[in-house]
């Protein structure tokens, strides 16, 4: 199973988009997706069509309450998918005298796979989280529990700032609390070839990370901004779009898995 | 003299670039112009060109050290600038237990002014203050001092999330800080008049915001944002774009006051 946090502390720079899409695009490849969204926004629960406000429990309720995270996930569309609700933007305060606060995340979730072992369904192949544009308590649990990192970055002048104390918040993590963390993928997003400032920025991107960045370009696509707004992911929304292919294509080269024809 | 706070919790939405070029605008219009950054990742800074680790002492020294304004502040290309560095990003932290720590900013420009005055040098007809993305103590301090709120806006799904957050802080301030404080414009930003969903979503914003929202829409354009790789406004960079134009539109129409010919 391979465990993913979706992070960069930038905001609008694509973690929800890819999230739902590149979930989206391994399910269409064949493999099953757990979907956790761990932002008090909620913008991937809308995205999937869920109203947080019609959630009777969300991850709040399992990071400061006492739900398991099989009492909160719900089915969109052949995804697993973990609610949010914007009652978590009280986490941080509620939890932060808490013992291991950083954890929970990660020993709700093992309480989950072990009892669908036992009950003999089958396990997820990859978990997704959808992270906050900050480094806080809730991005602290999902790189307590992911095995690796993904980091979209947006093709623009000041894209890379920021990323040192990313790194070092990963490091922090990976050396105190998880021994496995790193960093697997820098994902160039909103990406519009035409332009001079993109191919400098991704240059610069590319110096920076090497071939950590992946050959995946998420290029600027509108119907990857519209299809929110339709509650659904852009591999059924508009399924021949620049967007679908574009996260088809970075599913592919996450996994090496092609598309079934 | 107008104060007024460039605010919005959402990241990339467009605060820099609106302080950065109404700025511009404005001074082109022939006001005097005070820009401060209040942003610890300094993107107004390195915008105009300055190097945050090259500046002596920033807004941070202002904020929690003993600094005056008149110590920090420079020129840059006509506009008075007072700059930031990263290690703002403590000022939080450094500040949480001080008695009226939102009103330091304030109380600073207050010594700034009144010098200004005695010296008998011209007063500001506008301080912008670029905030960043969050409600924290820094944009405390902005709206503390500032008397009017200018809220730049994505045409894009999600844009209108938060904005009670924002709407709630403001009025707090108003309420127990500054009772002039107000919201005087919403300023649709990287609005792409070509795209059915920036329409949708503009239409939302006039909904909820009604005759707020600013005439002026500035449109997405591909000069605005490699203006600052060039240390540049757009009004030098490339007078003649879309971007330069429409900020100019935007600062007539606050103003009142058109282009001089
Ligand atoms: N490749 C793309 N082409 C066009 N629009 C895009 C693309 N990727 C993202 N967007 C749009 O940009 C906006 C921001 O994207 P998204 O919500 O995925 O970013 P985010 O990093 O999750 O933001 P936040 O920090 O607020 O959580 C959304 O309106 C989204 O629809
Ligand atoms: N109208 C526009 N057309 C094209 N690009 C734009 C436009 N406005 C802003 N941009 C670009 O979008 C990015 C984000 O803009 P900006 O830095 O002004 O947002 P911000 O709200 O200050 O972000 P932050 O929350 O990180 O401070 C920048 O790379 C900028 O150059
Ligand atoms: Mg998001
Ligand atoms: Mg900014």
């Amino acid at each position: 199973m391979r465990a993913i946090a979706v992070i960069n502390q930038k905001g609008g720079v694509g973690k929800t988009t890819t999230t739902v899409n590149l979930g989206a695009a391994l399910l269409r490849l064949g493999f099953r997706v757990l979907l956790i969204d761990l932002d008090p926004q909620a913008n991937m629960t809308i995205h999937l069509n869920v109203d947080p406000s019609g959630v009777d429990k969300s991850v709040y309720d399992v990071l400061c309450g006492k739900s398991a995270v099989a009492d909160v996930m719900l089915e969109c569309a052949g995804l697993s998918v973990v609610p949010s609700h914007i009652d978590l933007a009280g986490a941080e305060v509620e939890l932060v005298s808490m013992v291991g606060r950083e954890t929970i995340l990660r020993d709700k979730l093992a309480t989950l796979f072990a009892d669908r072992e036992k009950a003999g369904e089958a396990p997820f192949d990859f978990v997704l989280i959808d992270c906050p544009p900050s480094l806080g308590l809730l991005s602290l649990n999902a790189l307590t529990f992911a095995g690796e990192v993904i980091i979209p970055m947006q093709t623009e002048y000041f894209a890379l700032q920021g990323m040192t104390k990313l790194m070092d918040v990963v490091e922090l993590v990976r050396s105190r609390l998880n021994p496995d963390l790193h960093i697997s993928a820098i994902v160039p997003c909103r990406y519009d070839p035409r332009t001079n400032l993109a191919k400098e920025v991704l240059d610069e991107i590319l110096r920076y990370f090497g071939d950590k960045v992946t050959k995946t370009r998420i290029r600027s696509n509108v119907r990857l901004a519209e299809a929110p707004s339709h509650g659904e992911t852009v591999l059924d929304y508009d399924p021949e779009s620049k967007g679908a292919a574009d996260y088809l294509c970075l599913a592919t080269e996450l996994t090496g898995v092609a598309m079934p024809t």
